[in-house]
């Protein structure tokens, strides 16, 4: 980017390769200083939240200036030392929802050119039913050579495939170029500098957007579909035609004063979709919060049209007001669910799952996080399912993530946004429909080791089980796959053989690419997985996830919450040198500060102790 | 700094922020018939950040019990106790617990001091421990009132004038400038002041991350809640 006339965007160039869902996208930008003095040229790029930056390097006067990874806290004394000499560092800031900024700057000559290359690597979640590629675009001028490659290998075949970007109208959106053949897609997007002016007169250019590619692969085995590359495998399990699993879900709603106006409207809106969507057979309760805790129902409702009609003019007319007792609310769905389920009043081969919605933190009844942790942990005992929404910024995202992760579940932000009723209806649509519960994925120990977690607590309508590991003698090209699970009627058993395809055979033209793709997932997977365990379990286990998890990013070159990517920049007029640092953000530091996160007029909030306490500190 | 003053029989609390250039000392409490004056000194961040905002943090305080012939120096770096003509030196670094006839102190190293003092007081100060190199913030001081019902009635200070509690009113509640930060009017010492609801962090349970209290937050140096303006508590030495 450049507000100077006299820098020249001469390409920008996003390649995106995807080898069975492991996503490796490389940046590229070059750009000349027109100028006859130096000048300062920037770069910013947004990437997927969900993708490791594995390598950022710059090409300047002929001389590269290439990434290394580096344990977090090493590379913060080259920070402190760029900062204190006055320069500055590159930085990775959250944007929205789904995207990260990674932005630096660089000092180039008089008459010169710098390439920017960043790459980054992902692993494609499947989500109702397709995977996603997101790539935003926002050049600030025209650009010469303007390029959008994504090539997509699939060994299990391309069922369909849908690419559109949000800044193109109908009639520019054939610019666009497909071409899926069964097992490998080639999309393109390639304007001239013609077709990107805003208009037939100006500069400005129309390419300001997100560039999106979704599809889905043939699922036709039960046993899903194995592949084995160089010495790792991958496991992909999604089976077609399962029946859905009946569910009894509790609803925890948060009315406390802070969800007053927008939020409670789009949670009533929300609230009021998502019981019209529940399936007949299906058991639901309502159970309202703020410092008091309310229950629709004394015991859960089967979802006859009756009683979502009632139920749905409860939610019409939930109030706002009061403080956040979030403890007592779940383990009143606890009981609620339990009680139920002694008095066999739900049917038996059924899932049984809590629904917390929140916006703040807990302020009334007990409102140490740690132990309202404690508290839900044991009261569920592991019989059910705990998902979180934490609406807005305010809340303590965390505090929510760690307590579904030791509840089988799963938690996710909710955007104080004119869509939140949307984001709500898609997070349910997305756990509402459980098709295996306990689902087990099974290789022989002889043949295979380093295992990523292979047991899942359920596998969704529209999303896919991943497990990787490291094949023990890299000569073996076949074992035995098992995979168990509890179905709606039935278990659910299927086994079979794994054995490497020839992939020289299957993509006789592009056998390069293929070198070490599953080995790169398998590490992805695994380091996701121990910076998940690093927040959950005991101090031991954590600190061993946390190490195994440093390790395996500097081994693999992955910039995780863990390590840091140095770039050390030309020297200066002045002989002095400043690194750059690019940086993976954790949640916690994605939320943004606000003053305010649990209001209410004064009610009913308790202290920890009756004596007043006068203070002054600092934030 | 901020500032909180919990009010649990209310089920509320208030909470204003002071701010003045680094070096300033402000009074916290005085209490004339009892001899206790506690002072802090603010400092601010190593530089200015790069959002321009000005941080400034208490580094040290001051304590004396005339009375009792105690006095105390608390700075970031280190924990200086003066009794009757005697003098010690404690590290932060340190665990200790120290029982006299007049004063105990409980160090837990590098995070808290407890001091009590007899027949009055009772009061925390933690110590809040920055990465060493990191380039703008650096260690600061929390000043937590514990125990305060034995002042007399003349204490007063930034702090030690809420100490034997506030009458005020809350009404009008309306959106703020930010719908979930909604604004009311409080009705205190006579005024009407536009308030904000929002929280401020209490860190005696957890150093690092705090706690969230709600509170009533005064605007513009708890102009209102105070008595006088906040340059009226600013003194010139620590004792």
């Amino acid at each position: 980017s450049t507000s100077d006339t006299k820098v020249e965007v001469n390409s920008v160039v996003v390649d995106c390769t995807v080898t069975s869902r492991f996503a490796h996208t490389v940046m590229t930008s070059v750009a000349l200083n027109k100028a006859n003095s130096s000048q300062e040229i920037f770069f910013e790029v947004e990437l997927p939240k969900t993708a490791f930056i594995t390598n950022f390097s710059m090409e300047i006067e002929g001389e590269v200036y290439a990434g290394e990874v580096k344990e977090k806290e090493k590379a913060k004394k080259q920070y402190e030392k760029a900062v204190s000499s006055g320069q500055t560092a590159g930085i990775v800031k959250a944007v929205g929802r789904k995207m990260e900024k990674f932005s630096v700057s660089v000092n180039v000559a008089a008459k010169s050119n710098v390439t920017f290359i960043l790459t980054y690597e992902e692993l494609l979640e499947r989500k109702l039913g397709q995977y996603e590629i997101l790539i935003r675009v926002k050049p600030k001028s025209l650009v010469h050579r303007f390029q959008i490659v994504t090539d997509i290998y699939e060994p299990q075949g391309i069922a369909f495939l849908d690419a559109h970007a949000t800044f193109l109208s109908n009639e520019l959106l054939p610019l666009v170029e497909k071409t899926v053949t069964d097992k490998k897609a080639h999309i393109s997007f390639s304007p001239t500098m013609e077709q990107q002016r805003k208009c037939p007169d100006c500069d400005g250019t129309i390419i300001d957007g997100d560039f999106i590619v979704k599809y889905d692969v043939n699922r036709e085995q039960s046993l899903g579909d194995i592949q084995i590359v160089n010495g790792y495998f991958v496991h992909f399990f999604a089976p077609p035609d399962l029946p859905r699993v009946s569910k009894n879900v509790a609803f925890v709603v948060d009315r406390s004063g802070s969800m007053s106006g927008t939020k409670m409207r789009q949670t009533r809106e929300a609230l009021q979709v998502i019981l019209d969507d529940l399936y007949e057979e299906d058991y639901f309760a309502l159970i309202l919060f703020d410092s008091d805790i309310i229950s629709w129902k004394d015991s859960l409702t089967k979802a006859t049209k009756e009683n979502v009609a009632e139920a749905i003019i409860y939610v019409k007319n939930i109030e706002t007001g009061g403080v956040t007792n979030i403890n007592d609310a779940l383990l009143l769905a606890v009981n609620m669910l339990d009680k139920d389920r002694r008095e066999k009043r739900l049917p038996e081969r059924s899932i049984d799952m809590i629904i917390l919605l929140t916006d703040g933190m807990p302020n009334s009844g007990e409102s140490d996080p740690r132990k309202i942790q404690e508290n839900v942990r044991a009261a569920i005992g592991g019989r059910m399912s705990l998902y979180s929404l934490g609406f807005g910024y305010d809340v303590d995202y965390s505090f929510l993530d760690v307590m579904c992760q030791q509840n089988k579940g799963l938690a996710r932000r909710i955007y104080e946004a004119s869509d939140a009723t949307l984001q709500l209806q898609g997070f349910y649509e997305e756990v509402s429909s459980p098709l295996l519960l306990d689902v087990d994925l099974r290789y022989p120990d002889n043949a295979v080791e380093f295992l990523t977690t292979n047991h899942f607590n359920q596998l969704f309508n529209g999303s896919e089980i991943v497990v990787a590991g490291r094949l023990k003698d890299d000569q073996i090209d076949n074992f035995l796959v098992e995979v168990f699970g509890q179905g709606f009627e039935d278990d659910f058993t299927v086994q079979g053989q794994a054995s490497a395809v020839d992939w020289d055979v299957m993509y006789p033209d592009e056998e390069y690419i293929f070198t070490n793709f599953i080995e790169r997932l398998w590490a992805y997977l695994t380091i996701q997985q121990l910076l998940d365990k690093g927040k959950i379990g005991d101090p031991g286990d954590k600190a061993n996830a946390t190490a195994k998890a440093l390790d395996m990013s500097l081994y693999y070159g992955f910039v995780t919450p863990l390590t840091s990517m140095v770039v050390t920049k030309p020297e200066t007029e002045d002989g002095t040198e400043s690194p750059l640092i690019a940086e993976k953000l954790t949640e916690a530091q994605r939320t943004q500060p606000g003053i305010s996160g649990t209001w209410a007029v004064p009610a009913s909030y308790q202290y920890s102790t009756y004596q007043p306490v006068y203070v002054v500190d600092g934030d | 700094p901020h500032f909180l003053i919990e009010l649990p029989n209310r089920d509320d609390a208030l909470c204003f922020n002071i701010n003045d250039l680094p070096g300033t000392i402000f009074n916290l409490v005085r209490d004339p018939t009892s001899g206790i004056l506690v002072n802090g000194q603010i400092i601010g961040d190593k530089k200015i950040p790069p959002n321009g905002k000005i941080n400034t943090y208490f580094w040290r305080f001051g304590i004396i019990h005339r009375t009792l012939g105690v006095g105390l120096e608390v700075s970031t770096q280190d924990i200086s106790v003066f009794q009757d003509r005697k003098y010690l030196k404690l590290l932060w670094s340190d665990t200790a617990s120290i029982k006299g006839p007049n004063m105990d102190l409980l160090v837990t190293k590098d995070r808290s001091l407890t001091v009590t003092l007899k027949d009055s007081v009772k009061f925390v100060i933690l110590l809040h421990k920055v990465w060493e190199k990191h380039p703008y913030h650096r260690d600061y001081l929390g000043f937590y009132t514990l125990d305060s019902h034995l002042f007399s009635s003349s204490v007063h200070g930034l702090l030690g004038q809420f100490y034997h509690g506030i009458d005020y009113e809350v009404t009008d509640l309306r959106p703020g400038e930010v719908p979930e930060k909604p604004d009311a009017t409080m009705y205190v010492k006579g005024q009407a002041l536009n308030v904000t609801r929002g929280w401020q962090r209490d860190f005696r349970r957890d150093v690092k991350n705090g706690e969230n209290v709600p509170c009533w937050f005064i605007h513009n140096n708890g102009t209102g809640l105070i008595d006088g303006n906040a340059t009226d508590y600013i003194v010139s030495g620590l004792f």
